[in-house]
């Protein structure tokens, strides 16, 4: 495993614990969208069918079981808890997710590896994360004032996509991967999407103001 | 597999 995969994996974690804090610390998910949550939960449990057949190393099945356990347990705060329920931006969380499941469905279906139920959820998984974010950020647009640890948790993410494509480029020099075009797609598509949310960010943190992402 | 991102990746 070469330092960038390992700088993905840890903010990839980052990201987690701190929307995991912000809703324990808080007892608030606002801001928070519930269809991203729903589709990262669809995305790891899709992607990690692996953990029944095949064993790769320790370090890869406990932060498979951490992303699935985790994804699942935001999941049901946001639906289930007494509390947290309560403050779940509901009105403004209106992103028609389905149509990202529907066309991640069919791009898997078209292009994958091979035809068998792991490989083509394995594709889906792959096309739905890239896309996965977006009614997270159609949620931040939408809600104006962003606070800190939600907006940590969306610069963890695309910390983590970043330290993806720099994993895949130390990867495609150092190992013979040479013709996987589809992740490389996939995760230039999603890191393009935090692009614009970084930039506020970085603007933000400059002048020491609290996000807000123009209208 | 040429179409997928590496197995041992999560």
């Amino acid at each position: 495993m070469n330092v960038f995969r390992f700088a993905g994996d840890m903010t990839h974690l980052f990201s987690v614990l701190v929307l995991l804090l912000k809703i324990y610390a808080t007892k608030s998910c606002s801001g928070i969208s519930l269809k991203t949550q729903e589709l990262y939960a669809l995305v790891f449990l899709t992607r990690y069918l692996d953990l029944l057949t095949d064993f790769i190393s320790l370090y890869n099945t406990v932060m498979k079981l951490v992303f699935i356990s985790s994804s699942l347990a935001i999941v049901w705060c946001m639906r289930a808890h007494p509390v947290v329920r309560r403050t779940y931006d509901k009105d403004q969380d209106t992103f028609r997710h389905y149509t990202l499941v529907a066309g991640s469905l069919v791009l898997a279906l078209l292009f994958h590896d091979r035809f068998t139920i792991r490989e083509v959820c394995w594709a889906f998984s792959i096309y739905l994360e890239a896309v996965a974010i977006l009614p997270q950020l159609v949620l931040l647009q939408r809600s104006r004032n962003v606070d800190n640890l939600t907006g940590q948790y969306v610069f963890f993410l695309g910390a983590y996509r970043a330290f993806y494509i720099l994993n895949w480029i130390y990867r495609y020099f150092t190992e013979q991967h040479f013709s996987r075009w589809i992740p490389w797609i996939a995760g230039l598509v999603q890191t393009g999407l935090y692009a614009d949310f970084f930039y506020y960010y970085y603007l933000s943190w400059k002048n020491n103001v609290k996000l807000q992402l123009p209208a | 597999e040429c179409f997928s991102q590496p197995k041992d990746e999560l």
